[in-house]
């Protein structure tokens, strides 16, 4: 059974869909089976695996309708499995708007998933609909956070949503683990707020920093994972070492 | 009658809120009468004024639902004026689902709005039910792009949505405008994106770039403007010249 780890944050461009493709890539590196999930309408997972979302006929809304099977909606590249998105998973929220149990609707569709080892889930920039469900189906929660302002009130809002989820849909959910992202230690505002961060959160940060790095966000525009595009660069090294962290028994 | 101004873009962590606050305050020192909308639930905006939102009694909610007046809701700052938002702001969407005209919500709060040349709305990363009320009641839209991997992508979707607005809701909308934000002129990747979006957009890319300065981005936590926090910076720089060249006649 696989692990499912869910990537959320409301706040919008911390690097969610960075994450998501760069560890999907680097647990497939170390040997791991993986399945990254797009649930996010705007489909930037998709897009960055060189995938025209608008044009697919067959995304992970399909199979949420049970009008295609998991199966034959997964797309397979560069040895891990992608379930795509696109605009028609705006239409989940007013679909299942009355629908008993619609906050495991995702949950439903990933039960019954097997040969995958980790299962990442990115979210879209919302604390709404589609992020409840990532947080019902999924064992843990990673917090991509740029250490800038505001990334402390965000973690307050997001910290008591999931709370209500474990307490009334997911009674299993870890505490969630947060990745500093794109961190420049050359600017005293990432380490004053790392400071509060570490303070106010210890053992849940990632000891891993991922460090601001332009090869990571090019390595998408060329369908790549940062593996790939840049082997050699801190972004390889910093997402491996996350990688290594995550696999680690806690 | 005030000139109003929707500062969108459904892609997170462009620079909308950042935007918002310091195209205000660059209009309020070229002498300009503004008020500031916060239109996300994640109050940004509001927080960035160092105004606890969680706290508000009255918001933009509140004027929205008829429960408090324009008038006592709004907060005087620097010469400038904020309508402020909380997570409350998240309620509308349901609460006026089927009634008509829902989508003139906002246009009607503001209708009556006097001793006010500019109105900026500072909106969420989404392209739902509060960015369309958001483009129905303005006269012209803002878009910050950071020219990164998908930013075109983001837009084609932008734009679409914005004619459908036009067409249907508000026949009066301008041709929308991009702001290039978070320009690092030594990166390979901001250049060549620079160059499509030009290519493509032309004079519709206002001629001031906002460069990427980190002084842009420690201002909002001492509740500061670029210009008060960092006046002699290329940030304050790019936001004076940004401004100048909104208030002239095109
Ligand atoms: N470590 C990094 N170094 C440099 N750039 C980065 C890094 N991480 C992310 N970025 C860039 O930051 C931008 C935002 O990242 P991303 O799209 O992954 O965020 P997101 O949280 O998924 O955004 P959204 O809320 O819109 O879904 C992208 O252009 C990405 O390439
Ligand atoms: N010109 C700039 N230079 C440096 N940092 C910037 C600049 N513009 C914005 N930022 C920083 O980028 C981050 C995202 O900006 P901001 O919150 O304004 O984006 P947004 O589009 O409003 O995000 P959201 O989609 O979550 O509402 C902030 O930490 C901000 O301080
Ligand atoms: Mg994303
Ligand atoms: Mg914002």
């Amino acid at each position: 059974k696989p692990q499912i780890i869910a990537i959320c944050n409301q706040k919008g461009g911390v690097g969610k869909t960075t994450c998501a493709l760069n560890i999907a890539a680097g647990l497939t590196i170390l040997g791991k089976k993986v399945l990254v999930v797009d649930f996010d309408p705007q489909a930037h997972l998709t897009y960055s695996f060189n995938i025209g979302a608008h044009d697919l006929k067959k995304t992970i809304y399909s199979v949420i309708k049970g009008e295609a099977s998991l199966q034959e909606t997964l797309i397979e590249h560069n040895g891990l499995k992608l379930l795509p998105a696109n605009l028609d998973l705006t239409l989940v929220e007013t679909e299942f708007a009355t629908a008993p149990k619609r906050e495991y609707i995702l949950k439903n569709i990933l039960t019954n998933i097997a040969d995958v080892q980790y299962v990442i889930i990115d979210c879209p920039p919302a604390s709404g609909f589609l992020t409840i469900n990532a947080l019902t189906c999924c064992h843990e929660i990673y917090i991509p956070l740029q250490m800038e302002f505001l990334a402390l009130k965000g973690m307050s809002r997001l910290l008591s949503l999931i709370g209500e989820v474990k307490k009334s849909l997911n009674k299993e959910l870890l505490v969630p683990r947060i990745i500093a992202n794109r961190f420049d230690s050359r600017k005293k505002l990432n380490n004053a707020i790392m400071e509060k961060v570490l303070e106010r959160f210890g053992r849940q940060v990632f000891n891993t920093i991922v460090r601001e790095n332009i090869a990571v966000a090019e390595a998408p525009s060329f369908a790549q994972s940062i593996f790939e595009y840049a082997p050699k660069s801190h972004g390889a090294e910093d997402y491996l070492n996350l990688c290594k962290e995550i696999i680690k028994p806690q």
